[in-house]
């Protein structure tokens, strides 16, 4: 059986708020120690997406507020669709991690590389 | 066959100097795409690493000098290994990139998470 994006998402939800400033988004990836976090508005609705990436550019680039680094136009799967259709899709954005979204656009969780290579990859 | 990690590993080397600054470690980052950078002595020899995490890091903590974002204890890999061994290594360590060294510490290229998902899972 195709393993899903249901089956190897991480469904304890880090968001942020676009009100948040760089720093208060740097802490939280810092603090959770991840590399991923999708912006939520008031609903639970993603906005956009920050990643680790994102505040090396704001060093580079001497950015300073948030919508100067975040991306709005998210590329997301949903909880039904196949790991490799994801895969290809990350892999034509070069991107290392999704925002899994339902049907109105609710953050449900996220699927990153590191849950793929983690928990697909085991000696046979 | 159990896949190793020079079937999956790449090649083209992307490294720090352990003389640059915060700045044009994350301009590097940026201009490449990606996450990790190895820091390298002058014969070509692991020092330590730098990932797009540490520039969040130093974002949240105000740090100015790449000593003190840069891990020195570093987790590496080396070619033979199998694939599943160096994930069990990246799951122990909570990383998602391993630089892959020969005998003498000399650096090879880099091991990521990325690489694994994107090179191991496809449709059968
Ligand atoms: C080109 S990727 C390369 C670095 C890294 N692998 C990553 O995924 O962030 C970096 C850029 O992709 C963006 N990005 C990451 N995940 C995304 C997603 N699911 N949809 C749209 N953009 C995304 C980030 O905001 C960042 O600006
Ligand atoms: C705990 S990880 C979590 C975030 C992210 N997944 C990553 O790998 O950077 C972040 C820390 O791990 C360190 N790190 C990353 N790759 C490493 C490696 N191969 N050996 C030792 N430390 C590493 C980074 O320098 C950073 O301080």
């Amino acid at each position: 059986k195709e393993p899903r994006v249901r089956d190897i998402m991480t469904r304890e939800l880090v968001v942020g708020k676009p009100t948040d400033d760089i720093k208060s988004v740097a802490r939280i990836l810092i603090a959770k120690g991840v590399d991923h976090l999708p912006i939520a508005d008031g609903e639970g609705k993603l906005m956009g997406i920050i990643t680790s990436w994102d505040l090396a550019k704001a060093v580079a680039q001497d950015k300073r507020q948030l919508h100067e680094i975040m991306t709005m136009k998210v590329v997301t799967a949903k909880e039904d669709e196949a790991i490799d259709t994801v895969v290809r899709r990350m892999e034509q954005h070069n991107i290392s991690g999704v925002p899994v979204v339902d049907h109105s656009n609710r953050i449900l969780g996220m699927l990153t590389v590191n849950d793929i290579s983690k928990k697909l990859i085991r000696r046979p």
